[in-house]
């Protein structure tokens, strides 16, 4: 049962996918466990389905970990799926956005790259496909989308940290999501879970300009900070990704904005400062417990301000 | 498995755009094998780069002599990770 298992810790892959199906099972007719690809190295891609109502419905995706090695995004989604799911029908709110909205969630958005984190290497970030010819593994998956691709912010060194890749959606598990986004067609929001030194972020990454949108999406993100600080005090920056962290381009919130999903944001989790995504064990549930007062302020904003 | 020990890690806080070019020119020396957590944009935004242990030397040589301000936000890396290690295996414990 999955009230056993302890999201208080850091977990194996084999482990978080046990713990998926084991959620699915429990709240059968409410969380269904899909499979939207699959990685470089064939590990399926899954995605858990929140929904309460038929086909066609709008939408909210979310994903976490897309860099291997932020163990606590993967960690955090898994709560969060266990916390949508279990107050269903308890929590205003979830119940709100669930009987007007499905939610996609995507645990573990790099597999191959979370495996070699556990298995060989801690400070692991891109994905594991080979070039030929090439010495060096993997592409940054947050550098691969169709959104400026190739600009600044990016490396075309493949063994660099952050290589962009041959071209855009060149990595599987990119291609992955662009295609079910697009399949879906009702996607209202999109927001990816990663963690570095507290920031919340919205388009653009690739040029430092504001989006068309900026005065709601600022607006968006200082609620959402505002929310996740209440818990714990851990405090927020707000802005572009240019203006928050450093210009890069081809990320997958800008390509989620162009593409015409307004409600595009980026986390970046608590580090307190120090250890980066290198967090101690024990920040797991506080870290995920005041992620979620943000995710629900945006999702409850998307859900009131159809579009 | 890779180990990190003696790796640490650096937050850099530049303090004029020519300070940033020189990081940047920073991140283009493959040889040091730096992993640049936060990269170099502005000076208002601080730079983290995790300097393996044989790089450690020439990465504080440059900054000194750029005299780009400095401090040691990781002082070893694999010491870090060892708890990390210590936690999962004990968490493994309990479940079983």
């Amino acid at each position: 049962s999955n009230s056993n298992f302890n999201y208080g810790a850091y977990h194996s892959l084999e482990s978080i996918y046990t713990a998926m199906d084991d959620l699915a099972a429990e709240y059968h007719g409410l969380v269904s466990k899909l499979q939207i690809g699959e990685s470089y190295e064939k590990r399926p891609l899954y995605v858990l389905k929140f929904s309460t109502g038929g086909p066609d419905r709008p939408a909210i995706w979310l994903d976490a970990g897309i860099h291997a090695r932020e163990w606590v995004t993967q960690a955090t989604a898994l709560w969060t799926a266990q916390k949508i799911a279990s107050e269903y029908g308890t929590d205003p709110s979830i119940t709100s956005l669930l009987d007007t909205m499905d939610i996609f969630l995507l645990v573990v958005t790099n597999p191959d790259g979370y495996v070699y984190s556990h298995t060989k290497n801690r400070m692991w970030r891109k994905t594991r496909s080979k070039a030929a010819g090439s010495f060096c593994v993997g592409v940054d998956p947050n550098r691969n989308w169709d959104a400026g691709f190739g600009g600044p912010g990016s490396s075309d060194q493949r063994c660099s940290d952050s290589y962009r890749g041959p071209h855009a959606n060149s990595e599987v598990e990119v291609k992955s999501i662009v295609d079910f986004i697009k399949n879906h067609g009702n996607i209202k929001a999109f927001l990816t879970i990663h963690s570095y030194s507290q920031l919340l972020m919205y388009p653009y990454g690739y040029k430092c300009t504001e989006p068309a949108d900026y005065r709601e999406l600022d607006t968006v993100g200082k609620a959402a900070a505002n929310a996740l600080t209440s818990l714990h005090g851990t405090s927020f920056k707000v802005g572009t990704i240019c203006s928050t962290i450093y210009q890069a381009s081809g990320g997958s919130i800008d390509w989620s904005y162009d593409f015409g999903i307004k409600y595009s944001f980026a986390f970046e989790l608590r580090d307190t400062g120090r250890y980066g995504f290198l967090l101690p064990a024990d920040q797991i549930i506080p870290t995920a417990e005041e992620t979620w007062l943000g995710l629900k302020s945006i999702m409850e904003h998307v859900r009131d301000h159809p579009y | 498995m890779e180990t990190f020990s003696g790796d640490q890690v650096l937050r850099i806080r530049a303090s004029s755009d020519d300070q940033i070019d020189k990081l940047q020119l920073l991140e283009t020396l493959e040889h040091l094998q730096l992993d640049f957590w936060l990269h170099p944009s502005n000076p208002a935004l601080p730079v983290d780069i995790r300097v393996p242990f044989g790089s450690l030397q020439a990465v504080r040589a440059f900054l000194g002599y750029h005299d780009i301000k400095y401090s040691i936000l990781i002082e070893d890396v694999q010491g870090i990770l060892n708890e990390e290690k210590q936690e999962m295996i004990s968490n493994q414990r309990r479940e079983r």
